[in-house]
């Protein structure tokens, strides 16, 4: 499903070079349960980012579902991130003029759901991660880990294929933290690819495989009972 | 040095009203280290920012150092925010186009300390908090947990005699973060006052004392080994 090869990332800063991604190799199949653990800085974000299409690699191949995705159209891009790949940012990236509801139908209206529709979807979602009562209130009108729950919310507003979530449980107290995993294993179990970036060794455990990256490479790739 | 009594914050939403702090009473001394946990939404940053003199109360009073908060001017306000107190927030508030030590270097502007011996003591905590190779990025040009460290930084700068903190953690490896628990232990026993928010029960166990928050009140407060 998505096959990595040699893969790397580096920024140019003035005569310095850093490798973000440093020759990377990685593949996961469909509907596997990968978590990605590593120090700060260690390029996790760098390579969700990869993955989920919102950036290219500096060298190295990347291939999604059969295609190379260097050499696929921009609208052919956009189709994949839109209607295959749920995304939770680390940092949330929530527009800041926009409510909860409306931030969660972002994705439903490039998708061409009907309003009635997306509207009853995204409120249905956002209820599913506890904020009714917040529906309409915009991100600086909520709590951190509110905001973090929009996101999450946005991210499996089009049931995506694969669900990608960086740090998905950072800003969330233990118990609202586990309802959010409950939900990340019942798509789990329907199918859905999820890779999850984490800093909680609790959260990296319940996965079925554990990644584990520093200085943009991979040191440890263990089933997690091996972890 | 800090006592609020009988504190309301509340949020007017067209006919609802959102009860971010209810009625709580709360005394910390100087130099104690609290832990202050609850589920998210409980009101945590809210109490965080009305402590830090950023945002006012509904109702209730707040005293600070003996001088009733709700009566300074300005001038003596301003004053206080720079000079005592230090706020890592929960979403960071990075000036977005500054670079690490610059962001740093700007309560130490306000705070009247000349260029030569700001840039010093900029570098000197980036490096403290592990970000030396970092401190001329942007804060689009690092990781969420080297935001989160420029942040601690800049809080720090100043040595202040409060530490504010609204989840310092949140975006650090349990090795990171053990640094950052490390520094903050220090300060502590150099006298300042530690008020951490956490959703990290390792964490919140680290202070002496944990003050429980949910929907907007104070349910339980106790010295640790109690709690
Ligand atoms: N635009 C950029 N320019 C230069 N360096 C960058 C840029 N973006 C990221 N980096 C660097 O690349 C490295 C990897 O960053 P990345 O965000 O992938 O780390 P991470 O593993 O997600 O860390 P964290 O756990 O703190 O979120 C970091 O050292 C960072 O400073
Ligand atoms: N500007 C606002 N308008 C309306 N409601 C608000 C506003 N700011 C915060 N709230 C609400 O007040 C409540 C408390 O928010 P607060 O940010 O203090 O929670 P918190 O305990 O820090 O949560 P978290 O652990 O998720 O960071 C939340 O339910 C939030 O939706
Ligand atoms: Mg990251
Ligand atoms: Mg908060």
């Amino acid at each position: 499903m998505i096959k990595i090869e040699n893969l790397s990332r580096h920024y140019q800063m003035g005569p310095t070079t850093v490798k973000a991604i440093d020759d990377l190799s990685l593949k996961i199949s469909a509907g596997e349960f990968v978590s990605i653990v590593g120090p700060s800085g260690s390029g996790k974000s760098t390579l969700m980012n990869i993955i989920g299409c919102l950036d290219s690699p500096s060298s190295g191949k990347y291939t999604l579902a059969g295609e190379e995705v260097a050499g696929l159209s921009r609208d052919r891009l956009a189709e994949i991130r839109n209607k295959y790949i749920g995304f939770v940012f680390q940092s949330f990236n929530l527009l800041g003029r926009e409510s909860a509801v409306e931030n969660v139908e972002l994705p439903l209206i490039y998708a061409g759901i009907p309003p009635k529709e997306r509207r009853e979807r995204a409120m249905e979602i956002l209820k599913r991660v506890e904020l009714q009562g917040r529906e309409f209130h915009q991100p600086n009108e909520l709590s951190g880990g509110q905001r973090q729950r929009v996101a999450i919310a946005r991210a499996l507003a089009v049931n995506p294929k694969i669900l990608l979530a960086d740090e998905p449980t950072g800003a969330l107290d233990t118990k609202t933290g586990e309802q959010i995993m409950e939900l990340f294993r019942e798509l789990q179990s329907e199918g859905v690819t999820l890779i999850m970036v984490t800093h909680d060794p609790d959260v990296a455990a319940q996965a079925k495989r554990v990644v584990q990256v520093r200085d943009g490479k991979i040191v440890v790739d263990l089933p997690v009972g091996e972890w």
